[in-house]
């Protein structure tokens, strides 16, 4: 474990207590895309099925458990409990067009040609463009509350700091994963304009608007 | 080895 794989997964843990605390004290999940979170969901779940094979450490374990616990206790929060509130009308990213590539490609490129492989470089590839629902959501409206953007600074720099811990890993433990880099990359490439709208308005006071 | 250093990662 070293310091930017720490700061990440702590980034990782904030944005998902930021969403959660978000829906239940608003009782409203206004503005955040289901469609994403259902990917959320099906990446946690997919990615850590080794919970029950290979015990790495408490630490681990506990995360992963959290991971698939929340995403799939959002995806209630959505589509149960506060369902009237959601915004399906502009959430109409078709994520079948996520999910098929992603599987195909991870039968196609991955490690080994096992299933728990497979699932696992599937979950690294969706993972990889899973908030392009939630970013769509956002085009489409032309607006965030800030209270969504920072849970999505949190989730964005959560990949960006593993990109530092895989650069550290690189060099100190001569480990690297060509496959988990790639998709890290992609998925970080994918929040820089968000970025740049952030950390030029939403850290100024601003609201989140995109230019009409 | 290297797919359980993988592994080791969230």
């Amino acid at each position: 474990m070293n310091i930017f794989r720490l700061l990440g997964d702590l980034s990782h843990l904030l944005a998902i207590i930021i969403l959660l605390l978000k829906i239940w004290k608003t009782r409203s999940c206004a503005g955040i895309s289901g469609k994403s979170q259902i990917l959320f969901a099906i990446v946690y779940t997919t990615r850590y099925l080794d919970l029950f094979t290979t015990f790495i450490s408490a630490y681990n374990t506990f995360m992963k458990i959290i991971f698939i616990a929340t995403s799939l206790a959002t995806v209630f929060l959505m589509y149960v409990k506060f369902k009237a509130t959601y915004d399906h009308n502009h959430d109409t990213f078709r994520i079948e067009f996520l999910i098929l590539p992603a599987f195909v490609l991870a039968l196609l490129i991955n490690h080994e040609l096992s299933p728990v492989e497979v699932l696992w470089t599937f979950s690294i590839y969706l993972e990889s463009v899973a908030i392009l629902p939630q970013l769509f959501l956002v085009s489409k409206t032309g607006e965030a509350e800030s209270i969504t953007s920072h849970y999505l600074f949190a989730l964005g720099s959560y990949r960006g700091l593993y990109l530092f811990n895989w650069i550290y890993r690189y060099y100190a433990e001569d480990h690297y994963d060509l496959i988990a880099i790639v998709a890290g990359l992609v998925q970080t490439v994918l929040y820089c304009d968000f970025f740049y709208l952030y950390i030029t308005k939403v850290l100024k006071g601003k609201k989140l608007q995109l230019p009409a | 080895s290297e797919k359980k250093k993988r592994k080791d990662e969230l």
